[in-house]
């Protein structure tokens, strides 16, 4: 299937913490 | 297809995605289901900032192509049409720099427009948009040949899409995968193959009615079935 295809090496982009905002 | 078929195909895929990709799924869509989004893309293609992505949803072609004259003038169309957009957008999300923002909106567009891509009437001719200008009535009440193909059939089952989904989750494994082996072409000259086909049946002004929901039904639920397994 194409979602599992293209998604297959998906990676989530890091959540940034509260204080970690400048 | 109406809000129901393109339920039902996001339905069939969500039940049929591996972990990484459900995981994936979660992670740019946490607050919706694919079901919930699998019409937006036709609910935006009015607003004048996605307006360039009308044409993403069809495929106007000549009569009778054979397979290797339908993928030659399908791959030499200018413009986007509906198989460029599924690469497209099969492109964004795979692509590690691309933006989040742009992975959810090929997402989006990409449950919707792999559901259009089995919809018969949307791979066929321009002059009849579709099957659009082809008046025909269903059931004694007035519609046109895409728009009877789009719902009507499906809407005369009485079914949501999660009783659909459960109904036609009866694919065996390999045919499961012999469906995801095929490449999007062949996907899109299925539904060329049936649109002729359609098409040599009624003419303007035709009176359709239980025969034909009997005859159609099967295929209906075929291609629903084909697009959430390939999908996935």
């Amino acid at each position: 299937g194409i979602l599992n295809e293209v998604l297959k090496n998906y990676k989530p982009e890091p959540k940034i913490k509260d204080d970690q905002k400048t | 297809w109406g809000v129901i078929g393109h339920q039902t195909v996001a339905k069939i895929a969500e039940n049929n995605l591996n972990i990484r990709a459900k995981a994936a799924v979660k992670d740019l869509l946490p607050d919706e289901s694919l079901t919930q989004i699998s019409s937006w893309a036709d609910q935006v293609r009015s607003q004048p900032e996605y307006r360039y992505t009308s044409s993403w949803h069809f495929l106007n072609l000549p009569d009778g192509l054979d397979y290797n004259s339908f993928t030659q003038t399908v791959k030499g169309l200018s413009g986007d049409n509906i198989y460029t957009a599924i690469l497209k957008c099969g492109k964004t999300l795979s692509d590690p720099s691309s933006s989040r923002a742009q992975k959810v909106e090929a997402l989006k567009f990409m449950v919707h427009l792999v559901g259009d891509a089995h919809q018969p009437m949307h791979i066929s001719r321009a002059e009849d948009k579709g099957g659009n200008t082809i008046q025909v009535q269903f059931n004694g009440k007035g519609t046109n040949l895409h728009s009877l193909w789009d719902g009507k059939l499906l809407d005369a089952q009485g079914l949501t899409a999660d009783e659909m989904a459960t109904k036609f989750n009866k694919t065996n494994p390999a045919q499961i995968l012999q469906w995801q082996k095929d490449p999007i072409l062949k996907w899109l000259f299925e539904s060329y193959q049936i649109s002729s086909k359609l098409y040599a049946e009624v003419q303007s002004g035709s009176k359709l009615s239980e025969e034909y929901y009997t005859k159609h039904l099967p295929e209906v639920q075929l291609r629903l079935e084909q697009g959430g397994i390939r999908l996935a």
